[in-house]
């Protein structure tokens, strides 16, 4: 019993300065921590990475009827185009043919953007004019999938910032769009989320969640220093599952989750 | 102008009774947590609530009146103090030149071109160098945003950034802009590659401003992002972006802090005109929240 009641402050320390450093927050940080309390000091970081591992274990559902729909979103500059690039790449190395949307028609240079990655990926795309309805190029884009026989459809959509109500409503609208085409879609919405952000990744899952209702999260630019730890206060609250991780640039920079992998790169 | 969490813990400090050196520490460890919840880098926090404790905790503040009043003009005029003052562009040579750095998707094209509106409205030239040569379509997105917003911009392509940024040189000295705005590709502080680059593209155009453009979002890291550009590249100021949403921006008082360097504009929109001036003590009140 008297063992059980032992602790090792300068360790509780140095654990919560690790976790602190890597963006996992105040509040899920003093939850570990309590927890680290109830074990002997020699068991902290074991306890720590089972704790860890069984917040990043969550179920995710990955069987949808064709074509599957993945809608990206997120706010701006955070990888949502490029992610789109790879994963596209990623889906035609498993044979699956590939569809891309490009649903962002206000940002300057976006559908050329998506254009020279669609041609990475051997992808096919849909795109209108500068300033067109995203709704209807999501709605055109569809009708393209299924005509073509396509496995999945990604689409591309502008960055905006969680605060800004009328493109929070746009979003929704492209949702409502393909919803009303087949009450399945979209089969996934994917919300981008840049490693490097702080705890406003919290507020930013917070809202597009609320207005949309996510299935998972991308978490790109893994390949800086920073250790995307704002992930956990996310999953903990959104119980969202993270399917991909992005490491670079290129067109192969794109992993699936390893809860394990994102645990050692946090504690190292 | 400081409402809400911070000035709740900070009256909560009076609250117990007389305020002893040993009750203002204890409180000043929730100020802390407050920093760090507002993405500020824990060492700086920690190094900042030290300061502010050795004058919080002096005589004058414990037998006043309204000790944690005091206390928290002492946080707001010390966090004033460490964010700096406003300084104004360096454009004193003919052509000056600004070149802008910073990690991938921070926001230096949509920047580049609202400076270039910036000082179009000062009653200068300037002319645009797309320098990144390596983002899919990052000419077109430089060419067309400049072009629809009436602003020159270098056209040639070439395929390396450094014998782009020279060849822009020339040309420009022969176009007589006044100030030249080079944008340059996104890249990692740990990318010996790509810093190797950016230093060869500093040596070549001679900028008067290199300014390091950082997402108002970040967290922890903007610690090691700003001090890795600052000692490798070498940076003038600081221009902070998207600081339109609702991020508290800690990280400005950690890239401050760790640079020592100005910061000098705050982007505060996706549109040309959304480029503000910093203001000390409105990002003060904001990231005290
Ligand atoms: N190092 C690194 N850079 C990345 C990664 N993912 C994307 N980027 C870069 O981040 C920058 C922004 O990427 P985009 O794909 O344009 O981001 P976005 O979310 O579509 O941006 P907006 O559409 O403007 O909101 C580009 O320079 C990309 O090359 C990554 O995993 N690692
Ligand atoms: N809301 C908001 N969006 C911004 C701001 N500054 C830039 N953006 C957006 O952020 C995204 C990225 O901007 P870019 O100018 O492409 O960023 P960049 O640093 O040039 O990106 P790379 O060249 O890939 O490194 C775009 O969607 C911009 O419209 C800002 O102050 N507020
Ligand atoms: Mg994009
Ligand atoms: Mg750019």
């Amino acid at each position: 019993a008297s063992m059980l009641r032992r602790k090792d402050p300068a360790l509780l320390e140095e654990i919560e300065d690790i976790l602190l450093s890597g963006d996992v927050g105040i509040e899920t940080t003093e939850f570990f921590i309590e927890e680290l309390k109830k074990v002997h000091p020699d068991k902290y970081l074991e306890r720590l990475r089972e704790l860890l591992v069984e917040m990043l274990s969550v179920p995710h559902e990955s069987v949808h009827n064709p074509p599957v729909v993945y809608l990206f979103v997120g706010v701006n500059g955070v990888g949502k185009t490029t992610t789109i690039g790879k994963i596209g790449l990623y889906f035609r190395k498993k044979k699956k043919s590939v569809l891309f949307a490009a649903c962002d028609t206000f940002r300057t240079g976006a559908q050329e953007q998506l254009k020279i990655w669609a041609d990475r990926a051997g992808a096919d795309i849909v795109s209108s004019q500068y300033g067109a309805d995203p709704s209807a190029v999501a709605f055109d884009a569809f009708d393209a999938a299924v005509s073509r026989g396509v496995d999945c459809l990604l689409i591309d959509t502008a960055g905006r910032l969680h605060t800004k109500t009328g493109l929070m409503e746009e979003m929704a609208k492209i949702k409502r769009t393909l919803n009303k085409k087949r009450e399945d879609l979209p089969q996934e919405i994917l919300i981008v989320i840049d490693a490097t952000t702080g705890q406003n990744a919290i507020h930013q899952v917070e809202i597009f969640n609320e207005k949309l209702g996510l299935t998972g999260i991308v978490l790109t630019k893994m390949d800086g220093t920073a250790k995307g730890g704002v992930i956990l206060p996310i999953v903990r609250r959104f119980n969202l599952p993270v399917l991909f991780i992005g490491t670079g640039e290129a067109p192969d920079d794109i992993e699936e989750f390893n809860p394990e992998e994102f645990i050692d790169a946090l504690l190292s | 102008q400081i409402s809400g969490r911070l000035q709740k813990i900070i009256r909560n400090f009076g609250k117990k009774g007389r305020l002893t050196p040993e009750r203002v520490r204890e409180g000043l460890k929730e100020v802390r947590r407050a920093l760090i919840e507002a993405d500020v880098n824990v060492e700086v926090a920690r190094e900042f609530i030290k300061m502010v404790e050795a004058e919080a905790i002096g005589e004058k503040v414990l037998k006043s009146f309204t000790p944690s009043e005091m206390i928290l003009k002492i946080v707001y005029e010390k966090m004033i103090e460490l964010l700096g003052r406003p300084e104004p562009l360096r454009l004193d040579k003919t052509p000056s030149v600004i070149m802008l750095v910073g990690l991938q998707g921070a926001g230096k094209t949509t920047t580049a071109v609202k400076l270039a509106g910036f000082l179009k409205k000062k009653g200068r030239n300037p002319f645009l160098i797309p320098a990144d040569v390596k983002r899919p379509a990052a000419f077109e997105q430089l060419r067309d945003l400049a072009e629809r917003n009436g602003f020159p911009v270098f056209t040639k392509r070439m395929d390396n950034a450094v014998r782009l940024s020279k060849a822009a040189l020339t040309q420009s000295v022969l176009k007589r802009y006044d100030t030249l705005i080079f944008d340059t590709a996104g890249r990692l502080h740990i990318d010996e590659e790509m810093i190797d680059e950016a230093i060869k593209i500093k040596e070549s155009v001679k900028p008067s401003e290199v300014l390091l453009v950082v997402d108002g979002m970040t967290g922890q890291d903007a610690v090691n992002i700003a001090k890795e550009f600052d000692q490798k590249i070498g940076i003038t100021g600081v221009i902070l972006t998207k600081m339109d949403g609702d991020t508290r921006g800690g990280a400005a008082m950690s890239v401050r802090k760790v640079t020592g360097k100005p910061i000098k504009f705050l982007g505060v929109g996706e549109k040309m005109d959304d480029l503000e001036e910093f203001v000390p003590e409105r990002l003060a009140s904001r990231i005290l929240g």
